[in-house]
């Protein structure tokens, strides 16, 4: 408890997998 | 003005070197950068502010390219994204703004500074709240994005689940302390605010080497 469950889906867990919050797309051109 | 814009053209043409006009050791100073890492940082700046306009500034062009591989289309997240970058609110991104940026996302920044960021760019319409309709948005944006489908039914099931978490006033929006104390819980939210790139820069972009004015 009061870690992070993979059963565990969230708005913010769909938000993120955004590719324009992943800024590694600076480093992998 | 004319005279400063004009040494600034004068030291780019005549040698890729680091601008003299950028004060490389402030910059390091005031993030978890070294000036060597500051250096190679420049030189991703000028790789990303030239690939459209070739002016130093990275315009969001330039940007959605470096992030989506495309110059065109609209997101709200590109939007949130260039306007954190964008400080001076001038529609470029210059590279003490980049440094200033990228330095939240480095492996040793403050996670207090990776909360507020993300704080700040979930608030779309920057009221101070995450508010549920900004949150239907951006999971509607992903969605479109990915080409992914979700019932009504399911999506507000997610929407409800994650205020029920977060908003726990139960005002209908997430204030800063509320979202503190939600990613507090949940760290993976904040995955996407570290760039484990940053802890080496200086083998990323080696070229640094060339120009560089310090040895770290």
């Amino acid at each position: 408890k009061g870690s992070d469950s993979p059963t565990i889906i969230n708005a913010f867990q769909l938000i993120g997998m955004s590719s324009f919050l992943d800024l590694s797309g600076f480093f992998e051109q | 003005f004319f005279s400063t814009v004009g040494q600034c053209f004068d030291c780019r043409q005549n040698s890729p070197r680091t601008c003299q006009y950028v004060d490389l050791a402030r910059l390091a100073h005031d993030s978890p950068f070294s000036v060597n890492e500051v250096e190679a940082l420049y030189e991703l700046f000028k790789k990303l502010s030239c690939s459209i306009i070739d002016d130093m500034l990275i315009h969001k062009e330039e940007l959605r390219l470096a992030l989506f591989q495309a110059p065109y289309g609209e997101n709200i997240f590109l939007d949130r994204v260039f306007d954190l970058f964008d400080e001076k609110k001038n529609g470029v991104i210059e590279f003490e703004e980049f440094i200033h940026a990228l330095s939240v996302f480095h492996p040793n920044a403050p996670i207090e500074e990776k909360i507020d960021f993300a704080f700040r760019l979930y608030d779309l319409r920057q009221t101070g709240f995450i508010e549920r309709e900004e949150v239907q948005q951006m999971v509607a944006t992903i969605l479109m994005e990915s080409d992914m489908t979700l019932s009504d039914e399911l999506l507000n099931l997610i929407i409800d689940k994650t205020f029920a978490d977060a908003d726990s006033d139960k005002d209908g929006k997430i204030s800063k302390a509320e979202w503190k104390a939600y990613v507090l819980k949940h760290p993976s939210l904040l995955k996407n605010m570290t760039l484990p790139y940053l802890k080496d820069v200086t083998t990323a972009f080696p070229s640094f080497i060339f120009n560089t004015e310090v040895e770290d």
